[in-house]
């Protein structure tokens, strides 16, 4: 029996916003450390890692591990059933074909119950070998949602480069160009507003903002957002989700590659 | 004219 409780529901519903526009279609790989998902969107150019621990749940039991199935898409339309206060509760029986989601109402009132079928996904797993990146920038995550947004309307690709102690995002298309300059800041009044970048080497890339913004749909779930790149392997960005109480529940990671000249 | 790479040609697919 997989059965997993979270009291902020919330966090769930808001991982699925996350993730359903890039993977139609994924596995949730559940054992006694909590549940992970990989998959890779269907052109192979960004792929998603989302890992929740078992002890950010309230309540979690894993008697054996289990592959869960699904499409992304209708289980967030399940979950959007939910309320933002509600405590959300999977249920999946070992040898099941269905998972059963019961959301709580705060005030005990109202109990929702849904079954999604589950599906057969042979999932192909990428090895992301654990690479030191020559640049980590952590900067606000909605400053990096806009910068992602406002570059978009420029062109389809932005380019990220790296000083000592700033970051430039660089994008031109027919219309003109645009750059944004952000500088690393002093010890910032409030943490998740500063900028901070630790650099080995300065790098140069580009990427397509089309998916980076798909990766910012992430956003509500941690204020901060880090950014790891190195010459020549794919970008990684990362939201790291805590709870209400400050504790590390887990991530959602983001790789996407590169795009190099001709 | 930039090419997008994939990344199967960064990570090994099992």
């Amino acid at each position: 029996m997989f059965e997993a409780k979270l009291i902020q529901g919330a966090i769930l519903k808001k991982i699925l916003d996350a993730i359903k526009d890039l993977v139609n279609e994924a596995s949730w790989d559940c054992s006694s450390q909590g549940m992970s998902l990989q998959a890779m969107d269907t052109s192979h150019v960004s792929l998603v890692a989302v890992q929740m621990k078992a002890d950010g749940f309230d309540k979690y039991r894993c008697d054996r591990s289990v592959t869960l199935g699904m499409n992304l898409s209708s289980l967030s339309k399940i979950l959007k059933c939910a309320g933002n206060d509600d405590t959300i509760t999977l249920k999946a029986p070992d040898d099941g074909d269905k998972i059963t989601l019961v959301f709580e109402a705060k005030n005990e009132s109202e109990t929702s119950e849904y079954e999604v079928k589950l599906m057969n996904l042979d999932s192909e797993y990428l090895g992301i070998p654990d690479t030191p990146y020559s640049v980590n920038v952590k900067m606000p995550s909605h400053k990096f949602q806009r910068i992602c947004r406002d570059l978009q309307q420029i062109g389809d690709a932005v380019t990220i480069s790296c000083a000592k102690d700033s970051i430039r995002f660089a994008a031109k298309g027919d219309l003109g160009s645009g750059t944004v300059n952000l500088c690393q800041t002093a010890s910032a009044d409030k943490p998740e507003d500063s900028v901070s970048i630790s650099m080995q080497e300065p790098i140069i890339q580009s990427f397509a903002l089309k998916y980076l913004n798909h990766f910012a749909k992430a956003t509500p779930l941690s204020p901060q957002v880090s950014l790891s790149l190195s010459p020549d392997v794919p970008l990684v960005v990362e939201y790291s989700i805590t709870d209400d109480d400050g504790s590390d529940f887990g991530y959602i990671r983001y790789y996407l590659a590169p795009k190099i000249d001709e | 004219l930039k090419k997008q790479k994939l990344l199967n040609e960064y990570f090994h697919v099992f």
